[in-house]
């Protein structure tokens, strides 16, 4: 027995699988659950798809935790599949999105890291995948996926919290996202990557300061997604590529959906700008997910407008 | 496996000004076991950045005389880690 799920607190891994069981029973004409595979530990990884039936319909991809000492992240998905089934029908907004869109939204993408940060200690970032000829453990999930990932300033260090991997989704997590968003594409319209900590709203590319060929459209959504934002709670969040805005990375997972043809992808780095880091108090919890919610909410819409 | 314990680890937020102050910092992390909050890792340090990392009670001491002898301003974040891990669960079960 898991115990009692809450959005108000973080959730442990049982807590979070029990969370997927009920959300599919509550609402099973608006959501259901994909398995996309296992992870290195053996572990499901499971999508929730929110939205009718429809496969030809646009959609929307959203993966929480792939690191996993960002707990924040994992509780904004399971906030934002409450919300999007709760107000299905009632709020006037989330039933047009719903009515046209279907989500995608993985939980937890690193979900031995985060069964580890829960168990044996808060600040893991990696997954848990053995090195060969090394007794340091895991893959930096964010920096094995298969765009410029042999460039440098990845580490080849495995002892590194962020070592890129022997090779582009060498690991069992990054292969199954991968491959279901390949399979999804035709669909899939926006991809949207949550983080912390930093409150940036960032978009390609990371591995160099060019900017992709659609950077005013991004530069639009993203100024408009954060001024959506901080009309809450008056949460400032500065937006722009990962390489100037943050600094540059190689192998991400926002990179690399760009690149297979998803031109809107975008990267929140949720609450706080250092106060607590990466140990965002649980009371914090809802107001950081209800400010973001009104973010992701205004670029689903825009993607309903403006994509084809 | 005992889970780890961060009694009287610090996170520290430092912004060195210049390249100068940059090559301090990836000295002291060449010297020290730091965990680098943000960014992400001490290769993507650079000049007017601000650089959170965690470090332990024993390291801190050395890493805060590297810093007052080059004159390089530093804020505490966190004073012990172990007690804003415990602080994080704030709410009550409903």
């Amino acid at each position: 027995i898991p115990g009692r799920h809450s959005y108000a607190k973080y959730n442990n891994w049982d807590k979070i699988v029990a969370w997927t069981e009920k959300m599919v029973d509550k609402h099973p004409e608006m959501v259901s659950r994909i398995k996309i595979g296992s992870t290195f530990e053996d572990n499901p990884l499971y999508i929730l798809k929110i939205g009718k039936k429809d496969e030809r319909r646009k959609s929307v991809f959203m993966d929480c935790g792939i690191h996993a000492q960002e707990w924040i992240s994992p509780a904004f998905c399971q906030w934002f599949v409450y919300q999007a089934a709760k107000s299905y029908g009632k709020n006037k907004i989330m039933t047009k999105i719903l009515d046209r869109m279907n989500f995608y939204v993985l939980p937890v993408f690193n979900v031995d890291g985060y069964i580890w940060s829960w168990t044996q200690d808060r600040m893991w970032k990696k997954n848990r995948s053995k090195n060969h000829n090394s007794k340091c453990v895991g893959t930096d999930l964010n920096r094995n996926f298969n765009v410029s990932w042999h460039s440098s300033p990845n580490t080849d260090d495995p002892c590194q919290d962020t070592y890129r991997g022997p090779a582009p989704e060498s690991e069992k997590e990054t292969k199954a996202v991968a491959d279901f968003i390949r399979s999804h594409l035709k669909s899939i319209r926006a991809y949207i990557s949550f983080h912390s900590y930093s409150q940036m709203l960032l978009f390609p590319y990371g591995y160099t300061l060019k900017l992709p060929p659609n950077h005013e459209d991004l530069t639009k959504v993203a100024r408009i997604g954060t001024d959506v934002l901080s009309t809450r709670y008056e949460t400032q969040y500065i937006y722009g590529p990962i390489a100037s805005t943050a600094y540059p990375t190689s192998g991400s997972s926002l990179d690399w959906a760009y690149s297979l043809g998803i031109k809107h992808t975008f990267a929140f780095e949720l609450r706080d700008k250092g106060r607590f880091g990466f140990l965002l108090p649980e009371s914090r919890i809802k107001s950081t997910c209800k400010e973001t919610m009104l973010a992701v909410k205004f670029i689903a819409k825009y993607i309903l407008r403006h994509t084809s | 496996i005992a889970p780890v314990h961060f009694d009287r680890e610090k996170v520290v937020r430092v912004k060195p000004q210049d390249e100068n102050q940059v090559s301090i910092m990836k000295n002291l992390a060449k010297d020290n076991e730091l965990d680098f909050w943000y960014p992400d890792a001490i290769n993507h340090v650079a000049a007017n950045m601000t650089v959170d990392f965690r470090v332990s009670g024993k390291e801190f001491q050395s890493i805060q005389s590297a810093l007052d002898q080059n004159r390089m301003h530093y804020e505490i974040l966190i004073d012990n880690l172990q007690e804003e891990i415990e602080k994080q669960f704030d709410v009550k079960e409903a």
